[in-house]
């Protein structure tokens, strides 16, 4: 038996928003920690680890360690059927061959359940090392976001350079380059405005845009986001999931042939 | 001339 109720059901609604295009079928796994999905792209150049951890969740039940094959196209028709301030609540019965969102108004005066079939999915589970990376880059999100958008105008391949200047976003296409400076900026009224950057050594990566972009999807998650950078490792584009948890995207770089 | 990486370059199943 599972149920799952989450007081701020938009966040569900956005996790699905952030991940939908990036990944097309997932199993949604489900334990005492909570509940997680991690996918890769149909690429295998890009992987997503969702964690909503059960702390998170107004009421928690997981009798037994769950995985729920889903197409995320269609679990977001569902959500989408929810309202911006409804709670929702996730049911599924052991054996079962469907899960049931049930959303419900903050004044209790409309309630309705959806039901959908789960499939099976094949999927495999990597092992992602706890790392030590070269530098770390905190930022609001809303300007990361634009980045990716305006250089994904010019060029195809973002070049993510850190040094003790700050981090630099550059790209070149047929019609020219772009570079991009972000300074650290701690002197900002908000903390969620502050550009933060924690540099061990400089590192300077490639990847292509056409996944920053698709990252980016999550921006209405959080107002920051943090960008972990290590020559020798996929870049890991990290959002909060409000206190609750977060999305990691990994993205593996593109070398020199 | 770019090689895309993979994540299972970097990553192993469980």
């Amino acid at each position: 038996m599972l149920e799952l109720r989450l007081v701020q059901g938009s966040l569900l609604k956005k996790v699905l928003e952030a991940i939908k295009e990036l990944v097309t079928d997932a199993n949604f796994d489900c334990s005492a920690t909570g509940f997680s999905l991690q996918a890769m792209d149909s690429s295998h150049v890009a992987l997503v680890a969702l964690l909503l951890r059960s702390e998170g969740f107004e009421h928690y039940r997981c009798d037994r360690n769950l995985s729920m094959g889903m197409n995320l196209n269609n679990v977001s028709k569902m959500l989408r059927c929810a309202g911006n301030d409804d709670i929702i609540t996730l049911k599924a019965d052991d054996g079962s061959d469907t899960v049931t969102f049930m959303f419900e108004s903050p004044n209790q005066d409309k309630i309705a359940d959806f039901e959908m079939k789960l499939m099976d999915i094949d999927s495999e589970h990597l092992g992602i090392p706890e790392a030590e990376y070269h530098a770390i880059v905190k930022m609001p999100s809303a300007e990361f976001a634009r980045i990716c958008k305006d250089l994904s105008s010019i060029g195809d391949t973002v070049v993510i350079s850190v040094t003790k200047e700050g981090v630099k976003f550059s790209t070149r296409g047929d019609i020219g380059n772009a570079n991009i400076v972000c300074r650290q900026n701690t002197t900002v009224d908000k903390p969620e405005e502050a550009t933060i950057i924690e540099m061990q050594e400089p590192v300077s990566l490639t990847f292509a845009l056409r996944y920053m972009n698709s990252f980016t999807k999550a921006t209405p998650l959080s107002n920051t986001v943090t960008i972990s950078l290590s020559s020798e490792l996929p870049v890991v584009v990290e959002y909060k999931v409000a206190d609750m948890g977060y999305i990691r995207f990994y993205l593996a770089p593109k070398i020199e042939d | 001339p770019c090689i895309q990486k993979k994540i299972l370059d970097y990553f192993c199943r469980d």
